[in-house]
Order: C-alpha cells, then structure tokens, then sequence
C-alpha cells in the first residue's frame, strides 16, 4: 500500500511539473509572439534551450491531423471564415471563393490563386517566389547572413557541407570566413540573400524565383519554431533550428539556393518535384539526422525551372 | 513559414524591396 501511495504521489508530481512547464513555455511562447516589431532584446542560450525542449513538432503534427479532419459542409463556412476573418485571407483571390467546397483547413491552407492575379515580371532576373514580407535581405559577408537587423546565422550552418561541389569537408572544422571561400564566387561576383515570410492568412504555395536548375537536395529535420519577425529578433540563429529543406543549384551568375523554412503547426513542406521528400514526420527520430539527396540530370528535380513556375507548398503540420 | 534564397550575383546588383514590405510572388526582388 505504501508504495502504491508513493508512485501514485510520484505521477501526480510528474504531471504537475508537466503542466506548469508546458503552461509557461506556451504563455512565454504567446508573449514573444506578439512583441513589437523594434524589439532588440536577443534570447540568451538556457532561453532557447528552454524553447526548443517544447514539444513543438508533436503539436503541430496534431494540429495537421485536426485540419485533415472532413468537416461537415455546414461547419465550413463558419469555422474556414473564421480564420479568413481572423488573418484576413484575400478570399477574392482564391481560385475557389466558396469556403463549403473545402473539406477541411488544411485544404484552403494550401488553396490555390485565381489564373491572372498574379503577373510575374519578365524584365527581372530575380522574383518574389511567395506572398509575404520581406524580412531581411543584403549582403552575405564573411559567412554570415543576417535574419533580421543585427542578429545573425552562419551560412555553414545553413546550408551544411557544399557537397554539390564535391566538398565533403566536415564544416564544424572550417571558420565561417574559410566556408564562404568555399562557395568559390566568380570574380567580380557576391553573394546575396533574401529572406520571405509568409504570415498565416498568405497565399501558401511557393514558386521559382528564377531561371534555375537543381543539383542538390538537403533536409534538415531540425526544430519547428516560430519564424514571425518577433522571434527572428528573438532567437539568434534561428533558421539554423529549423527544419528546412535547401535545394542548391545554379542560375545565370552562378551559385543559387532556395530554402523552404518550417515554423510552429506549418511544418510540413510539399515539393511538387521531389515525391521523396516527407517532413516533420516521427520516423525521422533525432533532428541532426540530416537526409541528402543528390539530383539526377533528366528526372523532375533535375530540370531547369522557369521564373514563377509552381515549386511546392507549406502545410498545417 | 519561410523562405529564403541565398544566390551569387554580380556586385552591382541592386534589390529593388525593402525590409518589411509586402510582396506578391511574381513581383520583381532585384535586378
């Protein structure tokens, strides 16, 4: 009896301490989100430890399975246009402006544009491949890329070892100076980056930015945190947590990466060339568990893509 | 959700979006 009284005193202990980590990291979680958009304040590293212990891939994979549920015609338009309502959806955009034809959330999630909505620009090397805000862009110097004013990532960390040029140097040897020389630019040349964040209600299929072609596939497994401007101010090298797919390739000048970043309850990122891709999936197990995937010249991931052309699309999960 | 490209480019290219604007897929970045 006495033991049965202690490992019952034991559970009860275990799920209050469960419950008032879970009810901190979540109310922790919720404050940060809505921080104005001036604030400097970076995150010191037990924080971040702390914010990448929670269960933040496990919720989004429920909160997917939630939103692949059917839903009954009468509950769509009420539940879909509350969250049209809530993150103001340009409805009027929408191939399919009637919200009872969408089975579920999930579905209008990734609904596709209305043919003319959106021109892309014929005069331009480099096009926007998403809706949403730019979050940062500029020059990439000496290996470090900037998330938003001030707070860094590493490029190595980024984009992990440039086997594509058939280097396959362990990168945590090389200096961020000696990976960025790596790269090898053409003379005269720089490297540049641009980063695109696609807020909730945005249009969520993504498309090629550019005249390109693929060589390489690397898919980090990582974490699923929050990428909202807040956090980005907030989490120093944040897009280096993050699950994320890099395909690597070449375009006219050279050296060209497109990245799909994951983030919290939208972690799961289809591309319409590479069928073998799945993300945030619980047979992955641990997040370092990097899985390549080189290009074969003539398959569908190995043609060349055309400024615009539809490359894949996040999804609840 | 994010994107990010990271691209090489000759020294005088010019972005032609500034941080925090909203952007439409198709809409000119830089040139």
């Amino acid at each position: 009896v006495h033991t049965v009284q202690r490992s019952k005193s034991k559970v009860k202990w275990r799920w209050i301490t469960i419950g008032t980590a879970t009810f901190g990291g979540i109310s922790y979680y919720i404050y940060f989100q809505f921080q104005p958009a001036d604030q400097p304040k970076v995150a010191n590293k037990s924080t971040v430890t702390l914010y990448r212990k929670m269960p933040l891939k496990m919720m989004s994979r429920a909160w997917g399975t939630i939103n692949n549920l059917e839903l009954p015609v009468v509950l769509r338009r009420p539940l879909i246009g509350l969250y049209v309502w809530m993150f103001d959806c340009k409805l009027n955009e929408a191939a399919d402006p009637d919200l009872r034809n969408y089975k579920n959330l999930g579905e209008f999630f990734r609904r596709t544009l209305k043919p003319g909505v959106r021109t892309v620009n014929a005069d331009h090397d480099l096009t926007s491949p998403a809706d949403g805000r730019i979050l940062h862009y500029g020059i990439c110097k000496n290996g470090i890329l900037e998330q938003v004013k001030g707070v860094t990532y590493s490029l190595k960390g980024f984009l992990g070892p440039l086997t594509w040029r058939g280097d396959i140097d362990d990168v945590n040897n090389l200096s961020d100076e000696e990976y960025h020389q790596k790269l090898k630019l053409k003379p005269g040349h720089e490297l540049y980056h641009c980063v695109v964040y696609l807020a909730p209600g945005d249009y969520h299929r993504f498309h090629s930015a550019s005249d390109w072609k693929i060589s390489y596939r690397r898919h980090f497994p990582g974490d699923l945190l929050s990428v909202s401007p807040g956090i980005a101010r907030w989490i120093e090298g944040l897009f280096n947590f993050n699950e994320r797919v890099v395909y690597a390739g070449t375009w006219k000048h050279g050296f060209f990466s497109y990245t799909a970043v994951g983030a919290t309850n939208v972690g799961s990122i289809r591309i319409y060339c590479d069928e073998e891709l799945t993300t945030n999936h619980r047979d992955h197990g641990d997040r370092n568990n990097v899985r390549d995937a080189c290009i074969i010249e003539g398959t569908e991931m190995g043609k060349s893509f055309q400024k615009g052309d539809m490359f894949g699309e996040f999804n609840l999960g | 959700s994010t994107i990010v490209l990271i691209f090489e480019a000759p020294r005088n290219f010019e972005f032609k979006v500034q941080t925090g604007q909203k952007v439409s897929y198709g809409q000119p970045l830089g040139y």
